[in-house]
């Protein structure tokens, strides 16, 4: 997954990502795809969560989850999630729960409770830093106001880091894989330096759905496991999502 | 590290967006009423994606049997008669959520949990 919070010379906040999802289950060698990663494609959607007709909120989804890995709440913040592979991962969260230990919140339910009840970017930050979770991962957290964005590193017990803008120090975007952002990312799956290349390409002027759009689908920040990408602007309250396809030559992952 | 990496051949894309407006990129929307129970308020989306759900999970069960076979057999027995319990202990109204997804699809309740963990299980 790459996730991108960026910000315009105007203060205005967008939030975009890409879903990468199916490693190393099964490669269609005559396709060059991966066989979850095609079934997973025509299962994207999104939804509107409503009350009484009213938007609450909106996430990105597939058929027949119910968590949010990418969602907003119109006017107030935008959030994805991002996997961070650990040994001390979430199989071990699931025996802790199986065995009568349910301290921890699932990831993508306690991403629904933050986008059903948080009213503020603060207090969305606050609950995605403290409570404790069944997995390690990645929250990006975007705000509806100049320098709003962080991403915040989880282990399963704690925050290990909370990375925000600063455009005032020239930190107009934060560019999120699946690698502590202080540590060189595994060199096999290096998709940060080319997506900030990209960044630094597309330059803040001309940050927008386009230009982040753009950088988002140059491989391999677009690769093999994309499968679909996710456009978020707060104060309108737009989200858009389009299928993504990785035409050959393209990286696996 | 950094230098180890991959040379990056390709240039930065331009031009890209916005995407045709065709079925190979666009997503449908749907909603979901929260003011329903919340065994009900997938039943809509499901029903019609059912499919495609069950087509997953079939590729899932199909990639665990090219590892091994045997105790494919064995996990996926465990997860249609066992795991759907694992439900009764998740928070509301996710737990609801997923009972009615089951229900609406005939789907075993113990695959549709597995595939709404997916995340927990994959971070290792």
């Amino acid at each position: 997954c790459t996730s991108i919070v960026a910000e315009d010379p105007a203060g205005k906040l967008y939030h975009a990502r890409n879903l990468d999802f199916g490693l190393f289950m099964g490669w269609d060698f005559k396709n060059h795809t991966w066989v979850i990663t095609e079934a997973l494609r025509p299962m994207i959607m999104n939804i509107e969560f409503q009350m009484k007709g009213q938007v609450v909120y909106k996430a990105v989804t597939y058929a027949g989850f119910i968590g949010a890995i990418t969602g907003m709440i119109p006017g107030v913040l935008t959030m994805s999630m991002n996997e961070r592979f650990n040994l001390d991962g979430g199989y071990l969260g699931i025996i802790e729960w199986l065995l009568g230990d349910h301290n921890g919140k699932w990831m993508s339910f306690l991403t629904r409770d933050v986008l059903m009840y948080s009213t503020s970017y603060q207090q969305a930050k606050e609950t995605l830093s403290k409570d404790e979770l069944l997995a390690p991962g990645y929250y990006i957290l975007g705000g509806n106001s100049s320098g709003q964005g962080c991403v915040i590193t989880r282990s399963r017990e704690k925050s290990l880091d909370i990375w925000e803008l600063n455009p005032g120090k020239g930190v107009w975007y934060l560019l999120e894989t699946n690698y502590d952002h202080w540590k060189a990312p595994l060199f096999v799956d290096d998709r940060r330096t080319p997506g900030m290349r990209c960044m630094n390409q597309t330059t803040q002027q001309n940050v927008g759905f386009a230009g982040i759009f753009n950088v988002l689908s140059t491989k391999p920040v677009l690769n093999k496991l994309t499968t679909y990408t996710a456009l978020m602007q707060v104060n309108a309250g737009k989200l858009e999502t389009y299928k993504q396809h990785c035409d050959d030559p393209c990286w696996p992952w | 590290t950094h230098r180890l990496g991959p040379p990056q051949k390709e240039e930065c894309v331009t031009g890209k967006y916005p995407p045709p407006q065709t079925a190979e990129y666009q997503v449908p929307k749907y909603v979901v009423n929260l003011d329903l129970p919340a065994a009900d308020r997938w039943t809509h989306i499901v029903k019609e994606r059912a499919k495609s759900i069950v087509n997953l999970l079939q590729k899932f069960k199909d990639f665990v049997k090219a590892l091994d076979a045997k105790l494919a057999e064995k996990i996926f027995d465990y997860v249609d008669h066992n795991l759907g319990n694992l439900t009764n202990t998740l928070p509301q109204p996710y737990a609801d959520e997923i009972k009615g997804i089951a229900k609406a699809t005939e789907i075993p309740l113990g695959e549709v949990l597995l595939y709404n963990i997916f995340y927990e299980i994959f971070t290792v």
